[in-house]
C-alpha cells in the first residue's frame, strides 16, 4: 500500500 | 503526462522566470512578498525530497531541479542581493508565515495517506501550497498601484493549480479512477483562494486600467 502512493507530479 | 498537466506546469515555470526576470531586470522586487516565496521554497524541498531516490522521467526530475533552483535563487535575490535586498520593504510584508506552516505542519501529520517521513512532507508541502500565496495577496492588497509583472505573476500562479484540477478530473476519468482528496482539496482551496484576485485581475484587463485590489 505504502509503496504505491506515486508522487508523479510536480 | 496529459495536455492539461503539462499546461499546468508550463504555466507555473512562466510564472517562476516571469519573477526572475522581473528582479534581474529591473533589479527589484517591489511588490514582491519575501515571506511567499520562502514558503515556496519549503514547499517545493518538502515534495521534491524523493528526487534522489525515485526516478519517473527525465522531464519530472528535470523541472523539479529547476522549480528548487529558480525559488532557491528567487528568494536569494531578495535577501542578499546588494541592490535588490534594498527593494524589498518589509514593514509591508508582516505575514507571520509561521501561522501556516504550524497548521499544515500538525494537520499533515494528522491526516495523510501514509504516515511515513516522505508521505508525511509531501502532504505538508500540498498543504503548504495552498495557502502559501496568502502573505503576496495580503501585500497586494496593500500596495497602491501594482505593476503590471507582478500581476502577471500572480495571475499565472493561480491559473497552474487551476490547469491542475483540469488534469486531476482528467486522470480520475481517463486513467486510474483513483480517488486522491489530498491533492484534489488542497489544489481547490488554492484555486479558490485565488478567486477574488482573478475577479480584479480580469476586470482590470478588460476595462484597460490599473489592477487594483481592495483594502
Amino acid at each position: 500500500f505504502v509503496d504505491d502512493l506515486p508522487h508523479d507530479e510536480l | 503526462m496529459n495536455a492539461f498537466r503539462l499546461a499546468g506546469d508550463m504555466t507555473h515555470l512562466l510564472s517562476i522566470i516571469l519573477l526572475l526576470h522581473k528582479i534581474r531586470a529591473m533589479k527589484s522586487c517591489a511588490g514582491i512578498s519575501l515571506r511567499t516565496q520562502e514558503l515556496y521554497v519549503i514547499v517545493f524541498v518538502t515534495r521534491y525530497v524523493d528526487l534522489s531516490m525515485k526516478y519517473y522521467s527525465f522531464y519530472n526530475s528535470i523541472m523539479k531541479i529547476v522549480f528548487l533552483g529558480t525559488s532557491i535563487s528567487i528568494v536569494w535575490y531578495m535577501r542578499y542581493h546588494k541592490v535588490v535586498k534594498q527593494t524589498y520593504n518589509k514593514d509591508v510584508d508582516t505575514f507571520r508565515h509561521i501561522f501556516l506552516i504550524l497548521p499544515c505542519f500538525v494537520l499533515a501529520l494528522l491526516i495523510n495517506r501514509a504516515f511515513t517521513v516522505i508521505e508525511v512532507l509531501w502532504t505538508f508541502s500540498l498543504y503548504l501550497e495552498a495557502v502559501a500565496i496568502l502573505p503576496q495577496l495580503v501585500l497586494l492588497q496593500r500596495s497602491r498601484n501594482i505593476d503590471n509583472l507582478t500581476g502577471n505573476y500572480v495571475f499565472l500562479l493561480g491559473a497552474y493549480r487551476a490547469f491542475y484540477l483540469l488534469n486531476w478530473i482528467y486522470r480520475f476519468f481517463i486513467e486510474n479512477h483513483q480517488v486522491r482528496w489530498i491533492p484534489w482539496l488542497s489544489g481547490l482551496l488554492q484555486t479558490a483562494i485565488y478567486a477574488d484576485f482573478f475577479y480584479y485581475y480580469i476586470k482590470s484587463w478588460k476595462n484597460r486600467e490599473k489592477l487594483k485590489l481592495p483594502a
